[in-house]
């Protein structure tokens, strides 16, 4: 049931 | 040279149980600032950050900025050697290719050592802003899991839900739904037992439930557990560590299709 967003779509790497 | 002596060794311990099975390797990073770790689950929806600052030491010797890569599991195995009141001690040299861990017990009638290799690992760092969310939530830990644990028999994903009323759990599968409401409560004879909700705006947030239920192994560090929320962020569950530090997870909440 939905989609799973990934961590990395929301912080930039450093 | 690093060596770091923790009295609190079980601290250790507690820290890689509450993360082993959502990582499997990771580096460990050491500087005056203190023991830190941060690191993904291999699907990269979740993130743990981990600080133990190095007040929480005994004694803390960091020469110079130090990266460790570790095979978690492997690591929580050789901690479950230690007893649960011992002094943990990290020890590594220079250029060197292993970690040292050394256990004393308390009146010092055992002393073990593990060496452990390190591993070279290609890990990704995220900056993570400060963020005002728009609701936070302090509740007791072992309430938290016990609610994520009843859902996870229920449903796979898990809606948070923070409004006046309070913050309420919800879930929904084959066999039917769930929905499990807290209301802020401060008149506790412990502060621990309290559930203070602090809210800008209403929020509702879904999360995939089996990694909530992963944070929650977290529950022996701390009393109380804080959620921070905000629309279209993941949210970050934390279980402040006394004044030694925390492990914070940072999970990516679901959209809908």
């Amino acid at each position: 049931r939905g989609v799973q967003l990934s961590i990395t779509e929301f912080y930039k790497s450093t | 040279m690093l060596e770091l002596r923790l009295v609190q060794g079980s601290l250790l311990k507690k820290l890689l149980e509450a993360i082993k099975d959502l990582v499997t390797d990771a580096n460990f990073d050491c500087s005056a600032t203190g023991f830190s770790l941060q690191a993904m689950d291999s699907s990269h929806v979740a993130l743990v950050s981990l600080l133990l600052r190095s007040e929480a030491f005994e004694h803390y010797r960091c020469d110079r900025n130090i990266s460790m890569g570790l095979n978690l599991s492997n690591m929580a195995k050789v901690l479950r050697c230690s007893g649960p009141d011992d002094i943990i001690t990290l020890k590594a040299d220079d250029g060197g290719d292993s970690l040292t861990f050394m256990f004393e017990s308390p009146n010092q009638d055992k002393i073990a050592d593990f060496e452990m290799k390190l591993m070279d690992i290609d890990s990704e760092h995220l900056g993570i802003p400060d963020t005002e969310y728009q609701a936070i939530v302090r509740m007791p830990s072992a309430e938290f899991a016990r609610i994520c644990k009843d859902l996870s028999g229920i449903g796979d994903t898990i809606a948070i839900s923070v409004t006046k009323e309070g913050v309420k759990f919800s879930t929904r599968g084959d066999i039917g739904s769930a929905n499990i409401v807290c209301r802020q409560n401060t008149s506790v004879d412990k502060p621990e037992d309290a559930t203070i909700i602090e809210m800008e705006e209403p929020v509702t947030l879904t999360f995939a439930l089996r990694y909530i239920n992963s944070f929650t192994k977290a529950t022996p560090l701390s009393n109380q557990v804080t959620l921070s929320l905000s629309s279209d962020l993941p949210v970050v569950v934390e279980y402040k560590i006394a004044e030694m530090g925390y492990i914070r997870f940072y999970l990516a909440p679901k959209i809908d299709e």
